[in-house]
């Protein structure tokens, strides 16, 4: 809570929409923003009723930069929003930061209101923030599957802590209803958020399966790329990153880079003169750059030039010397030409024809010292791609120091 | 990930605006003993890496650089809200 704990010392709490952002449809907004008080009111005995006129309780409005108070906003990223303890004047009032993309869905490319808009409430209710994981009144904001979004017990916790718990018990658990209509055109097959209760990190009844040992001589990985010097092994939602300025293996999830991408990769390979990383799932690819994922992702791999019949890749390698990125599936490979952007003629060709020894098909590819390395199962065939040679079989997690 | 040389000052002057705005860090404009503003500082980034379940170093490694510029709410995270 904030210092001195203030609340609404009432049930009935009024709030008005002052005004609206043109990324969004009003009724968008109008839903977004009252899906987000009935979060609140399913735990409490607070009742939230909409003024259209006068002065509210709770005054909800977008601006940019300087809006008249002592928080002016940052532009695109950075401060989403804020929103102040319960109180007159100010007191309540939730301000949208109208520099961003405020959306109703769950995507890539910008901030889901109804998330936020909870968040914001919950400190105009009196909630200050969470450093829970995985509640709604954390301060990072974490792209959410919100369709049947539940508060995590920490701000039901929290909030009944100040105002106490419904008049009745809620017979169903509190869930934030799933709108009229489906508001989430999540496009079939696109990876839903990872909402942070799916991240591996947290606690879930079942549990996800743990890291396995760095050293585990049965250890496979997903999919393996370079990144600015860099090198991540996938596996499931993990990474294990190795760099050449630090000593140690550190251990991560792809959730903490890339929070709005799904775990279990396929393929991934950085195109370097480009500051690229391409990740391969099913038949869709992302590109990011750093932690930022480019606009416009996911695409289908089609658009790459794999007939329809591939379904998915298995790996993927970028050779940096020849700008040639090899994609291997099943028993094949293609190579794709990164300055024309497209297939080269003669492919696909079988990987037997031309990486003798090198079993398919094959779990990544890595290309790193000049060599490639083609990790398949528990092992890592090291090729001389000049000589078409292949020079030595290692254990997949050499890499590690083991 | 790794981060140019030149990027560090830059990153020291979001630092302390991000410790300003949320852990309620405030630099001593004139301070005379740079030592003791540096020090300073150090504890407003052990706290923030303490709330955020870091690694406690008073140091601005990239993992709490990257928390830093992850997207966040305006509101303070400690309770010195005036």
């Amino acid at each position: 809570t904030f210092p001195l704990r203030p609340t609404w010392k009432k049930e009935d709490v009024t709030y008005r929409i002052l005004n609206y952002t043109p990324d969004m449809l009003q009724a968008d907004v109008d839903e977004a923003i009252a899906r987000a008080f009935q979060l609140w009111s399913s735990v409490t005995p607070l009742r939230f009723t909409r003024l259209y006129s006068g002065q509210a309780d709770i005054m909800i409005s977008f601006a940019a930069g300087f809006h008249g108070d002592f928080y002016s906003f940052d532009g695109p990223g950075g401060t989403l929003a804020h929103a102040y303890p319960p109180g007159g004047g100010l007191g309540g009032d939730a301000h949208f930061d109208e520099d961003e993309n405020w959306t109703k869905f769950t995507t890539y490319n910008g901030f889901n209101l109804f998330l936020v808009a909870a968040h914001e409430l919950g400190h105009s209710l009196g909630l200050g923030h969470s450093n829970v994981f995985g509640s709604l009144m954390y301060p990072v904001y974490m792209a959410t599957d919100t369709r049947y979004y539940q508060l995590h017990q920490d701000d039901i916790d929290g909030i009944q802590a100040l105002y106490g718990p419904p008049r009745e018990s809620p017979v169903l658990p509190t869930k934030a209803l799933p709108p009229q209509e489906p508001t989430e055109m999540i496009p079939a097959g696109a990876p839903t958020q990872m909402s942070p209760r799916e991240d591996p990190t947290e606690m879930t009844p079942s549990k996800p399966p743990q890291r396995p040992e760095d050293c585990d001589p049965h250890l496979t990985f997903d999919a393996i790329t370079t990144l600015r010097g860099e090198t991540l092994f996938f596996k499931g939602s993990y990474v294990w990153r190795k760099s050449p300025y630090f000593s140690e293996i550190e251990h991560d999830t792809i959730f903490s880079f890339w929070p709005s991408l799904i775990a279990g990769f396929d393929a991934a390979y950085e195109v370097d003169n480009k500051d690229r990383v391409l990740f391969f799932k099913d038949n869709q690819y992302w590109a990011v750059s750093g932690y930022r994922i480019d606009s416009g992702f996911p695409k289908p791999i089609h658009y790459l030039g794999f007939p329809t019949s591939v379904g998915k890749i298995d790996a993927a390698v970028h050779d940096q010397n020849t700008k040639r990125t090899y994609f291997f599936v099943g028993n094949k490979y293609w190579s794709f030409n990164e300055n024309t952007q497209s297939m080269e003629r003669g492919y696909p060709r079988k990987i037997a024809a031309d990486f003798q020894g090198v079993p398919h098909p094959i779990d990544a590819a890595l290309q790193k010292n000049g060599y490639f390395y083609f990790f398949h199962g528990s092992n890592q065939y090291e090729v001389d791609m000049k000589k078409k040679k292949l020079i030595r079989i290692m254990k997949s997690n050499s890499w590690f120091n083991c | 990930f790794p981060v140019s040389q030149e990027k560090e000052k830059e990153d020291m002057q979001f630092a302390k605006k991000y410790l300003e705005n949320f852990y309620d860090f405030k630099e001593e404009k004139h301070s005379l003993f740079k030592s003791k503003d540096l020090n300073h500082m150090a504890d407003k980034i052990r706290e923030m890496q303490s709330f955020f379940g870091l690694e406690v170093t008073g140091e601005l490694n990239h993992k709490t650089m990257d928390m830093m510029k992850q997207p966040r709410c305006g509101m303070p995270d400690v309770r010195s809200y005036s």
